[in-house]
């Protein structure tokens, strides 16, 4: 498995509703 | 010419250099109005200016990049083993529970790999808790008296004292939350119910798995809320209180507080050491402005959150690398610093990366730890990157900003054992 780690999630809100994951940029 | 815009970020090398001023203020979206319930807690670096009460001292020593990078590959190799279900074949690895348990610790040597904190508080009257914010594990605890120094290490707040808490309650060994801990039981004490949990960087806790009321904010308050008392913790977590578990299984403050937040959680975390990110429980109940992709779930384990990766383009192009290759999912993983890709993709992206970076003439640096494709910037006021765009199953994308394609001068990614991992 890849992972997706936190240097790349920054700045963006990261959602998850139990059904998808959501990324939204700039959110910080 | 807008496509050449939007192939390449162009960004001032001072925003590398880490400040040693907070800029404190919550980001727009966390102050934004939310359909229904929520609660919005102010996340920071655990190292940075913006730590609780301004004593990122207080919270550890900082380690050095080196070692925050070795103990972040001790941390994905374990992801990957639980992932894959090898994890209980792996010498000197273990689920929680194990009782062959081999953990190689260093105790009050903070090389953790979990770098966000949260305050919440605990009991009643409400004690403020610093903890760690982990998606890849279950269980919330904190350290609780009697806890000496060894086996437990110092931290910034007193401990929690449950003889102090008039709600709290140590569960019973009868109780189903007791059965329900599975992988995380540690037996049975004198009618308490025990827990113990390993982390993938060497770290453990023990101690009685309790309940008490748990303060997000002023105005949101689970009463009732399962957590580990810890006792005795091995590792990797000096100065914080202790860690809130985000994971998927029943233990997990989101599970916990489903009913009340409808199992929707979100975060942000911030750029930069010296700016402020949220985690927001409950919240839009629409998904408006984001690019979504669907949860999948790791038959092996039911932890961790993952998606599936589809591509990646460096500079607008996208690279040429087989579907097959991203078949086993990503796990996305506050707890992991950089992301791990197969070595067929990491290859590729690292030379379409390096490839577009030839032009500007950046001087090379030495590789660092696990990552190998540095540059030496101290020259330079202001450097050109190219684009990074990650693609998800189902079209979704996360354009990565610059703080997501460089860490220390270096290109934020590493590989994994292999394609078939």
């Amino acid at each position: 498995a890849s992972i997706l780690g936190n240097v790349q999630q920054r700045s963006f809100e990261v959602r998850f509703d139990g059904s998808t994951v959501g990324f939204m940029p700039a959110s910080c | 010419h807008a496509d050449a815009a939007r192939s390449y970020v162009t960004v001032s090398t001072s925003s590398f250099a880490v400040s040693s001023t907070c800029a404190d203020e919550l980001p727009g979206r966390a102050a934004s109005p939310r359909n229904g319930t929520s609660a919005v807690l102010r996340l920071t670096h655990r190292h940075g200016p913006c730590a609780p009460a301004g004593k990122a001292s207080a919270l550890g020593s900082p380690p050095s990049f080196l070692d925050t990078l070795r103990a972040d590959q001790r941390r994905a190799e374990y992801i990957q083993r639980r992932v894959s279900g090898a994890a209980a074949a792996a010498p000197g690895m273990q689920l929680a529970g194990s009782k062959a348990a081999t953990v190689p610790a260093n105790l009050g040597f903070s090389i953790g790999t979990l770098q966000y904190v949260v305050t919440v508080s605990l009991g009643t009257p409400a004690v403020a808790q610093t903890l760690e914010v982990d998606t890849g594990s279950d269980v919330s605890w904190v350290q609780c008296k009697p806890c000496p120094s060894p086996p437990c290490y110092s931290q910034r707040d007193p401990l929690f004292d449950p003889t102090r808490s008039s709600s709290y309650s140590a569960v019973p060994c009868a109780a189903a939350s007791c059965s329900q801990l599975a992988l995380y039981s540690n037996g049975c004490s004198g009618g308490q119910c025990g827990y113990v949990v390993s982390y993938g960087d060497g770290s453990t806790t023990t101690g009685v798995y309790s309940s008490d009321t748990l303060t997000l904010t002023g105005s949101n308050a689970l009463k009732g809320f399962l957590f580990g008392c810890g006792h005795a913790q091995q590792g990797l977590f000096a100065g914080v209180d202790g860690l809130l578990g985000l994971g998927r299984q029943g233990q997990s403050l989101v599970s916990q507080a489903s009913s009340t937040y409808g199992g929707v959680f979100s975060y942000c975390l911030p750029p930069t050491q010296n700016s402020v990110g949220y985690i927001s429980l409950g919240g839009p109940s629409s998904t408006t402005g984001f690019s979504t992709t669907p949860l999948l779930t790791a038959s092996n384990d039911p932890t961790y959150y993952i998606v599936m990766l589809a591509g990646i383009s460096v500079g607008g192009q996208p690279l040429s690398i087989d579907a097959s290759v991203f078949a086993s999912g990503a796990v996305v993983d506050t707890g992991t610093v950089v992301t791990r890709l197969p070595p067929t993709a990491y290859s590729a992206l690292r030379s379409a990366f390096r490839a577009a970076m030839a032009p500007y003439g950046y001087p090379s640096a030495p590789a660092t730890g696990i990552l190998d494709t540095c540059y030496d910037f101290t020259r330079y006021g202001t450097v050109t990157l190219p684009t990074i765009s990650i693609a998800f199953g189902g079209g979704a994308a996360m354009d990565l900003g610059t703080s997501g394609i460089l860490t220390s001068g270096c290109l934020a990614f590493a590989p994994t054992g292999g394609d078939s991992q």
